[in-house]
């Protein structure tokens, strides 16, 4: 299912982002 | 708790949202390409997903819900 697989795609990249924010948040200056 | 939850999704919305206009737009999104570790595409993707009326512009309301579905078991349904 192509549905399927993009929207796995796209929860990867939100975990990403949202990985990156808080690393970025909580990173050391 | 919950508040923590809300303070972050907020300081991550002005993380994004740096003019303080209330919302995020595909520019505001393509900045952080140079703060995070994401490809234009990824930004791009990431906008269009937390876009969920697809209307242009991101508001604090579907930030926070793309970042209640990533804390709950990082799924986007």
């Amino acid at each position: 299912d192509p549905n399927m697989k993009a929207g796995a795609a796209n929860e990867g990249v939100l975990a990403n982002f949202f990985n990156s924010l808080l690393s970025k948040k909580t990173g050391s200056p | 708790g919950q508040n923590t939850i809300l303070e972050k999704t907020h300081d991550f919305f002005q993380m994004c949202d740096i003019e303080n206009k209330g919302f995020i737009t595909r520019r505001d999104m393509q900045r952080l390409n140079g703060e995070l570790p994401l490809s234009a595409e990824e930004l791009e993707n990431v906008f269009d997903t937390l876009d969920s009326d697809s209307n242009g512009y991101l508001t604090l309301n579907e930030f926070s819900s793309g970042f209640c579905a990533f804390l709950s078991g990082q799924k986007v349904s």
